[in-house]
């Protein structure tokens, strides 16, 4: 193992990180990554969630939960679970309708006690949802925690890929693999008439693998079911090539 | 006038500063902030548009801009424009494809001189685009430049109501009054079939109004046009009751 370096927040029991971004909101990274730890967990590693959006934590209404983690007499926070997932995020520790209005460094030892202090035990993975943006919490990441790789997130349109090549080039910048990249919201398929629109255009997501000379994953259809599912706490995993393949 | 808090930026020219927040990404802020900025202009207005999104500005692509600003020799730096509008962004400072990996200060000091070192000139608004999240960016502006109103976006679903509720709540903490709600990609109609799914379902943007006790400016659809538009630099006005509602 590599000594640890200074700043490294000590994560000796879990064997892979794994960052779920895009530099733009929106584009479903919270649900990609809710789907690849399903997937991953499906096939029979263990898993953890981190909920890494502290000013828009969604994975506590993604996987139905709710309530505030115990504290164990070590100071460690134990995870909740759901899923066959351990879960931790800023929503579990704060009122729902309460912005947390931080700066950069509250946010920074935010994200580094959801991460050090979590008692995460024993993990194949743990899956980090990221939340926008190329900032305090991108960059803590990873100077605090040797992430393995990251899976970058875009819809079709070019707005998108012009911001999500921009969370290529940062994981880049900071030595973290990048180890493809899902398209999501791709084709609509009317009910009604069973005819597809690409109502955010097509093609976006191909584009950037290329251009990144990275795989395109999957790629995710606009469904409303995949909306109502991720709303109501019961996540449908994709069954879809991207969990398996970003898991290799 | 009120006497100019010691850290408020001097922005004696500038009438009306309005600030189009949400604290979710991808919901529609930048296409929201750009009609609504170009209603105001139709009016008769002159206006100003502010691209606070420093990690992921969209602005010089909706309103099909690009180059470098001239800066004078009073350090001042000279806006571009397009369709009577006034527009100053981080992403004519940096090439495209370079993403900005700053933590906090960084972020916080590029929209000060923004804000301040631009030749805005005359101005009855200055419409600011904002990035999602409630940190840096939200209490920068709201603690620097007196901001007549913010409107808050958001999409149909409770996942997107949940941080657009945070946002409401932020400009109320750094007291600054919110306008009222827009909802966007409310229902997407089938041009095959003419049928209309609620992708994202129904009804977010009402709720959100009424707990808050504003009102709903307006509702805009989920359609293939608005993207096509917005992403080719020719901006659609919707011809929406939002930008004279949002006037007032
Ligand atoms: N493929 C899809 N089809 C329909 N709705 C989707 C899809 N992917 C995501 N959504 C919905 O879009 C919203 C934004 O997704 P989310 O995962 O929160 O994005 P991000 O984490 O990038 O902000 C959520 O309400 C989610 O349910
Ligand atoms: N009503 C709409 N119908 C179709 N596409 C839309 C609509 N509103 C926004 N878009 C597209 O969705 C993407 C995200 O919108 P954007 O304004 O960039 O959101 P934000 O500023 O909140 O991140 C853009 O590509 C835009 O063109
Ligand atoms: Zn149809």
């Amino acid at each position: 193992a590599h000594p640890v370096q200074p700043n490294m927040v000590r994560l000796a029991s879990i064997k892979n990180v794994l960052a779920v971004a895009s530099a733009k909101g929106g584009v479903g990274k919270s649900t990609v990554a809710v789907n690849l730890a399903l997937a991953l967990a499906d096939e029979g590693a263990r898993v953890g969630m981190l909920d890494a959006d502290i000013y828009g934590p969604s994975q506590p209404r993604m996987l139905g939960l709710s309530g505030r983690p115990d504290v164990s007499d070590k100071k460690k926070i134990q995870p909740l679970c759901a899923f066959g997932l351990k879960v931790m995020s800023a929503g579990f520790l704060v009122d729902p309708a309460t912005p947390m209005v931080w700066r950069g460094p509250m946010v920074t030892q935010a994200l580094t006690q959801l991460l050090g202090d979590t008692d995460w035990g024993e993990l194949d993975y743990l899956v980090v949802d990221m939340p926008p943006g190329t900032g305090d919490i991108q960059l803590t990441l990873a100077q605090r925690v040797p992430v393995a790789g990251s899976v970058i997130v875009t819809t079709p349109q070019e707005i998108a890929v012009a911001d999500a090549r921009k969370g290529v080039a940062m994981f880049r910048k900071v030595e973290v693999p990048v180890l493809g990249i899902v398209e999501n919201m791709a084709g609509f398929r009317c009910a009604h008439c069973n005819e597809v629109t690409e109502i955010f255009g097509a093609g976006g997501g191909a584009r950037l693998a290329e251009e990144s000379e990275v795989p395109l994953l999957g790629t995710i259809p606009l469904a409303p079911d995949i909306q109502s599912a991720t709303d109501s706490g019961r996540p449908s995993v994709a069954s879809d090539p991207e969990g398996s393949a970003a898991a290799d």
